[in-house]
């Protein structure tokens, strides 16, 4: 699967959507 | 892949070898099977659980192909459902009671002091449970109003140490799966055919994402982190046959958690000509009993169906469950004969 099919993609998407989500 | 799976001499029991099997006469209807890391005078040892309706047995390796039961909890208010694995956990079973659904979890003990026992841990109309790594258990249950998704902390006497509530998502939680390397994930499929992400630390929900139309009514088994990316085996036991893909069983489905898109990554379909599957999965295997009464196994990421174990002269089998650690392929009868196989 290539980054154009999926969208960027983050190695800390974990941390990113941590910190963006309500709490 | 699939000219070999079409093939009539396509995968037999080879990669199967059995071990020992483990025979219960008292056992007429059983439930589930699974396995248990119990430690005892000084060592640790992997013992077999076996589940009928009114009774949980423990079952204690005597020699290489011998098993012999130690102790059986009987639990006579609610039928028992299922068991349920709790990974890297010493000397507790868990189990889900119920009549249609989960009404109860209960931890099956033995310490010192207090010999065998049982103890409540939940009760509801329970959804969906799963055991995660150090002793955690999250569930989800449903009110009129509401649904809860809660995490309890288990302590080893079987009480609860600790309590954390999760941000539910609109629609029912169906299925849980951890995440392999990532003690704070966990991931979910839902009624609307989502999968969903929390922070298990914070109880956040963190992401929703559409499965979409082709599969209804998925459910995740186990999901790995890998590359930025989210990688969930998924089984499919609604899916239509189709001509070009066949009856799908597992698929693995890689989502970016960034964006919410996904993409199939791997197709894992059923033997030609056999219908009904219900799985499990252990590391990148899968396993799941048909309605012909045989066992499939499969390579979760080549796609290959690695093994039938045919109805043998005792019927049809029941169940199928892999064994923890690695341990091999437990399949039930429903005379209640458990063979353990090495995979």
């Amino acid at each position: 699967c290539s980054e154009s099919d999926l969208g960027p993609i983050s190695l800390n998407w974990f941390e990113e959507l941590s910190a963006e989500a309500p709490p | 892949d699939v000219a070999e799976q079409l093939t009539p001499d396509g995968p037999r029991e080879e990669s199967l070898q059995l071990v020992s099997e483990l025979k219960d006469p008292w056992c007429s209807c059983p439930v589930d099977v699974g396995t248990v890391w119990w430690a005892a005078a000084g060592h640790r040892e992997l013992r077999v659980v076996t589940a009928s309706e009114s009774a949980v047995s423990l079952w204690q390796p005597l020699a290489p192909d011998c098993w012999g039961k130690v102790y059986t909890w009987h639990l006579t208010e609610l039928p028992v459902i299922q068991i349920v694995p709790l990974p890297d956990t010493c000397n507790l079973v868990c189990v889900a009671l119920g009549e249609l659904e989960i009404g109860e979890i209960r931890l099956l003990l033995y310490s010192e002091t207090d010999s065998f026992k049982h103890s409540l841990v939940k009760t509801g109309n329970i959804k969906a449970v799963v055991g995660l790594k150090d002793q955690r258990l999250v569930s989800s249950s449903r009110t009129m109003q509401e649904q809860q998704v809660e995490m309890v902390l288990l302590s080893e006497t079987g009480g609860s140490k600790d309590r954390q509530t999760l941000m539910p998502p609109e629609e029912t939680v169906t299925a849980f799966a951890e995440v392999e390397g990532m003690r704070e994930a966990l991931v979910g499929t839902t009624a609307g055919n989502s999968v969903v992400v929390w922070n298990l630390k914070t109880g956040q929900l963190l992401r929703k994402m559409h499965i979409g139309y082709s599969y209804p009514a998925s459910i995740c088994h186990r999901a790995y982190s890998d590359s930025g990316l989210l990688f969930v085996v998924l089984s499919h036991p609604h899916a239509k046959e189709s001509e070009s893909c066949g009856s799908p069983a597992f698929r693995v489905v890689a989502f970016n958690p960034r964006s919410g898109r996904s993409t199939g990554v791997m197709f894992s379909c059923l033997p030609p000509g056999r219908a009904g599957r219900r799985g499990d999965v252990w590391d990148t295997a899968g396993a799941a009993v048909l309605t012909s009464g045989a066992v499939a196994v499969w390579d979760l990421l080549r796609g290959h169906c690695t093994a039938v174990l045919p109805p043998g002269p005792a019927g049809h089998w029941a169940l199928a469950r892999w064994a923890a650690g690695g341990a091999g392929l437990l399949a039930g009868h429903r005379d209640g004969t458990v063979h353990l196989y090495r995979y």
